[in-house]
């Protein structure tokens, strides 16, 4: 069972002037990060239970909330996945998608089947620093996603090539 | 020796092969070009031993001991990817700073993915990192950022609208708080820096625009909070490392909204992605 109330008294309390600004104590920082994070984790059950309804599936869902320093345990290990990008916003979007995997080619196609235009890149040596021990992938996917307003679209993605070298940098 | 080139159908960005900066940003559309070089600087943050005032720079108080920035590195080693989906520019300033420049083959957008941190100090001096945008664009000290994410207001250098200013703080002084977008113009450009969070920002010369990334700092600055802006985590232990992004668009400045409108829109909004392991029937 998934709320939005948690995520909801979170963000109430952030609205305090020093969790806006950035001026609370650190102990009173970490207590707000704590907060939101458990909030958004029973709103990752709400969203789920969404999508179930409005996509007939009842597969489970898994949220990569790392995705921005290329940490995705799912995408990183799997052989075959979906990703279903939902629109918060009113008019169409178009949208990079950045995957950490660990494949050097992949097949991706929309829901419809249609292949769409992807490429794979070394992560970068930022990255990797950044990350640490927390995540294992050597590249990333890429990929445009197209999503209709306050709507949702699927793409699939499959490994077709396994650990060739990535391609060198040109400078 | 040639220039480093990443282009989609709007947008071109050229690197000086000698830097690793970049050099120049192109609209393709509009047929404008500006000369566009973007660094890393930081602040030396006052510890409070100063002749005109004992204010520390802290959590509520940006406050830089002097106007005189130190430059992180004056040259970035660069890497280009170009590939049909993305072309980008990875550059290492210095093991603490980097950052990616991307362009998309859809966007008309150019997109600076930095990453700043663990930011040093056991030269025992706080640091406040910012990067800054040089331009050709004939600013006349006048520059703009948004109040609330809504109402854009134009910000002047050393100047308040309602009162009669007396700046004591050239740099603090003339920094605006920035939730959405800042930026620049004259009659023929404007450049247009869309934020993923709340930064400050300010044109201190003209034709620049500085916006604040990182703070590290080691001294409280005596306004409650008690502690210095000096902030870790369970991973990285020696200091906070910080990743963002800045969209870039240059257009004309009649039609420049039409561009930084959807844009910010679409940072504020961004999609949820929810992954299945295997297929999705």
């Amino acid at each position: 069972k998934g709320d939005s109330q948690t995520l909801r008294k979170a963000m109430a309390v952030a609205q305090h002037h020093d969790a806006v600004s950035g001026t609370e104590k650190q102990h009173v920082a970490n207590d707000y990060a704590r907060r939101l994070a458990n909030g958004w984790q029973h709103c990752q059950v709400l969203v789920s239970n969404s999508l179930a309804s409005l996509s007939g599936s009842a597969a489970k869902r898994i949220y990569c909330d790392h995705l921005n320093i290329s940490v995705c345990p799912l995408t990183e290990s799997s052989r075959q996945f979906s990703v279903s990008v939902y629109n918060p916003l009113a008019q169409p979007l178009t949208w990079p998608v950045r995957l950490p995997v660990n494949g050097t080619a992949y097949r991706v196609t929309d829901a419809e089947g249609k292949p769409v235009d992807s490429q794979v890149l070394p992560v970068s040596r930022a990255t990797q620093e950044v990350r640490r021990n927390r995540g294992f992938a050597l590249n990333e996917l890429v990929f445009q996603v197209r999503a209709p307003p306050l709507g949702y679209s699927t793409y699939a993605a499959s490994l077709i090539q396994d650990r060739p070298p990535p391609p060198p940098p040109r400078h | 020796g040639a220039p480093i080139v990443i282009q989609n159908k709007y947008l071109q960005a050229t690197f000086d092969p000698d830097t690793g900066l970049l050099s120049s940003l192109s609209n393709l559309e509009t047929k404008q070009t500006i000369k566009l070089t973007q660094n890393f600087y930081w602040y030396n943050a006052s510890d409070g031993i100063n002749k005109d005032s004992h204010q520390p720079s802290g959590a509520y108080i940006f406050r830089p001991n002097s106007s005189t920035l130190s430059t992180v590195s004056r040259t970035a080693k660069a890497e280009n990817f170009q590939t049909s989906v993305v072309q980008e520019v990875r550059q290492w300033f210095a093991p603490w700073v980097s950052q990616v420049v991307r362009l998309y083959a859809d966007s008309k957008a150019l997109e600076l993915e930095w990453t700043v941190g663990p930011v040093p100090v056991s030269d025992g001096q706080g640091k406040e990192v910012i990067t800054r945008l040089d331009t050709s664009i004939k600013t006349a000290e006048f520059f703009y950022t948004d109040s609330n994410g809504r109402e854009v207001l134009q910000r002047k250098k050393d100047f308040r609208p309602t009162w009669q200013l007396k700046q004591t703080e050239p740099i603090a002084g003339n920094y605006y708080p920035i939730n959405s977008r800042a930026f620049i113009k004259d009659d023929k450009d404007q450049l247009t820096v869309v934020t993923d969070r709340s930064q400050g920002g300010s044109s201190i010369q003209n034709g620049s625009l500085e916006i604040m990334l990182h703070r590290r700092l080691l001294y409280d600055d005596y306004r409650g909070v008690g502690e210095p802006l000096d902030e870790a985590s369970e991973i990285f232990p020696e200091g906070l490392v910080v990743r963002g992004r800045l969209l870039l668009s240059l257009e004309r400045p009649a039609s420049a909204a039409d561009t930084h409108r959807p844009l910010a829109q679409e940072v504020v909004f961004q999609p949820l992605l929810t992954f299945t392991d295997g297929d999705l029937k």
